[in-house]
């Protein structure tokens, strides 16, 4: 039953309560205050101390990570080890300021040109692009098919106007699109990774997209589909470089076989059916 | 008097077999000596359920139990365990006996929502004990 002796036993305690702080379980034991030792998981729970929860991201946007969680992990949170991709961290971004230009009387912009800040700080340093994509949430399955059929153009920028930005930080190019994962809401990606990459490379950790999507008018409509309303998500696929990340491939051990498999002499790795190797006394 | 699989011929009508794999962890692993056991804990316990969305139940998993004095070959120990075992037993008590500890770990996926609303799926290593070992 899931209340074992240790889920018992640390509700018992009250040592956690009313909250446990695991970078108290990190401090110097000469008393000094270096949040440089906490691993990445507790700078994460040290940037909330005695803070209120903040900001909550968009619903859509966090059923959308839940699935993508669902997709990657087991049912015990671990990462499946049949992926075949080769990131180990994604961020979603929604976007911090929104400037929407007159639609001026275009008929044909499915979702008014718009410029997005997308604030990039929490991308660390060791964190390497490997793919991003901005997202669309789509409601209907007849407007997916006819955001399908949608044409967009794409600038992405440093920050400041385009004037400003140094030399080749502005890219622009056609979008191509695909569907993408979960059935409701519907996803519509769009792959901005060879516009994205030079920014971060450049350190660039403020990018404004300016993004013009134009749908196709049905016959007999007086107006195209109007599928994206909603600003997209800005999703980067990170490797993330640093020693607490995982490595390559590995499997889970079942609780039997980990006790009865024998690391080899060195304790590292254990051998490959070790107990057949052994000779019998 | 461990149980083997000839004294199930003997065993009452109608109770279950005993299942190979338990056969086998109780031939293993006796009892009280060093093994994995499970830890289970739930992030709203530690209120981190604000942040972490997912998973929202987590187990280290721990070692513990006592290591033999001759380490078997299963713990992987190195010569040096044995060595320090000698030590403690012959020469000075004062020295520890050697520990049961994490021999390997497996990495977690932790979903996140970060300080600016934006979230964040991120796996660190070495979140789950998997193997024990006396060092």
């Amino acid at each position: 039953s899931w209340a074992s002796r240790g889920e018992a036993g640390a509700a018992v305690s009250g040592k956690l309560e009313p909250e446990a702080e695991p970078w108290s379980l990190q401090q110097p034991v000469d008393g000094g205050h270096s949040s440089s030792l906490l691993p990445p998981l507790f700078k994460v729970l040290w940037g909330r101390r005695g803070g209120a929860p903040g900001l909550q991201p968009d619903s859509r946007a966090l059923h959308y990570m839940k699935k993508l969680y669902k997709t990657y992990t087991t049912k015990e949170g671990i990462p499946k080890s049949t992926r075949s991709h080769l990131y180990n961290t994604v961020r979603l971004f929604t976007a911090s300021s929104l400037h929407k230009h007159s639609a001026g009387g275009q008929v044909t912009g499915a979702f008014p040109p718009a410029d997005l800040l997308f604030d990039l700080g929490r991308v660390a340093a060791v964190e390497h692009l490997l793919k991003s994509v901005l997202l669309y949430a789509v409601d209907t399955a007849a407007a997916l098919t006819s955001a399908a059929a949608c044409a967009c153009s794409l600038v992405l920028t440093g920050p400041g106007t385009p004037s400003q930005a140094p030399p080749g930080a502005a890219l622009s190019a056609p979008c191509s699109s695909q569907l993408a994962l979960g059935k409701n809401p519907r996803w519509l990606e769009i792959d901005v990774t060879p516009l994205l990459q030079p920014l971060l490379a450049a350190s660039q950790r403020s990018v404004q997209v300016s993004v013009n999507v134009t749908c196709p008018r049905a016959p007999g409509q007086p107006l195209p589909g109007l599928p994206l309303r909603v600003p997209p998500s800005l999703i980067l696929y990170l490797n993330d470089t640093s020693a607490q990340a995982p490595r390559g491939r590995w499997s889970f051990p079942s609780k039997s076989s980990a006790q009865a498999r024998a690391p080899d002499s060195a304790g590292q790795q254990p051998a490959a059916g070790g107990r057949a190797r052994q000779p019998r006394r | 008097g461990r149980e083997s699989p000839g004294r199930t011929a003997q065993r009452p009508r109608g109770a279950a077999p005993p299942s190979l794999g338990a056969y086998l962890s109780r031939l293993l692993s006796p009892h009280g000596e060093c093994q994995l056991h499970d830890f289970r804990l739930s992030f709203r316990q530690l209120r981190w359920d604000r942040w972490i969305v997912a998973p929202q139940r987590y187990n280290p998993r721990f070692c513990q139990g006592a290591c033999p004095r001759a380490v078997r070959h299963r713990y992987g120990s190195p010569l040096h365990t044995l060595v320090q075992n000698i030590i403690c037993e012959k020469l000075d008590a004062s020295v520890p006996r050697p520990s049961c500890v994490p021999a390997a770990y497996a990495p977690l996926s932790v979903l996140t929502i970060e300080p600016d609303a934006s979230i964040a799926y991120k796996e660190y290593d070495n979140m789950i004990a998997t193997r024990c070992t006396c060092r």
